[in-house]
């Protein structure tokens, strides 16, 4: 594993450590869109459907683990948790997103590597992952004040599938037989290409010391 | 055909 791989992972992993953080410590998720949050489990089970059946290394399904016990953790804080719950925006969370499944769903069964069930679910899953941060990011410009917490994560989460893109460009160079799918190299562009707006706005919030707001 | 075991990564 090289270090783009490590770093974009140790970076998805500081993503959910931070929302649960606020989540847990703060009790609450203003500002975090549920419905971004449920793509997100959706991407983990279809992604991790070989969990139990095709073992690569510990880390690999520690991580996997981790990605789907903290996932379905935020679910159950957002719509159980009786403090928790009342903090969320539901009337700024409006995205239609079942209509991103939709349309990843039938992207995936037309554009794939592989017409066998899994890879269909793994494709549905990487086009999913590019488009499931929308949600959140609608939400982010109607937040008036976004805390801290909330703009890190995005942050974060906005930084590892660019570290990915740089994993996959030395793997390409340095592995014989690696399988590059450009599937997953134009998803992962898109992905990233999606925080442009709020990176700038972060990092010129960040530089002038101010509270991170973006533009209606 | 290792091609569904290529998925190595997260």
């Amino acid at each position: 594993m090289n270090i783009f791989r490590f770093a974009g992972d140790m970076m998805h992993l500081l993503s959910v450590v931070v929302l649960l953080l606020k989540i847990h410590k703060m009790k609450s998720c203003a500002g975090i869109s549920l419905k971004t949050q449920e793509l997100y489990a959706l991407v983990f089970i279809c992604r991790y459907l070989d969990i139990f059946t095709g073992f690569i290394s510990l880390y690999n399904t520690i991580m996997k683990i981790v990605f789907l016990a903290s996932a379905f953790s935020i679910l159950w804080y957002m719509r159980s948790h009786k403090v928790v719950r009342q903090t969320y925006d539901k009337d700024q969370d409006t995205f239609r997103h079942y209509f991103l499944i939709l349309a990843c769903m039938v992207l995936a069964l037309l554009v794939h590597h592989k017409f066998t069930f899994r890879e269909v679910m793994w494709t549905f899953s990487i086009y999913l992952e590019a488009v499931a941060i929308l949600p959140q990011l609608v939400m982010l410009q109607r937040t008036r004040n976004i805390d801290n917490l909330t703009g890190n994560y995005v942050f974060f989460l906005g930084t590892y599938r660019g570290l990915y893109m740089l994993n996959w460009v030395y793997r390409y160079l340095t592995e014989v037989h690696y399988h590059h799918r450009w599937l997953t190299w134009i998803s992962g562009f898109i992905q990233t290409a999606l925080y442009a707006d709020f990176f700038y706005y972060y990092v010129k919030s960040w530089r002038n010391n101010e509270k991170l707001q973006l533009p209606a | 055909d290792d091609d569904e075991d290529s998925h190595d990564e997260l």
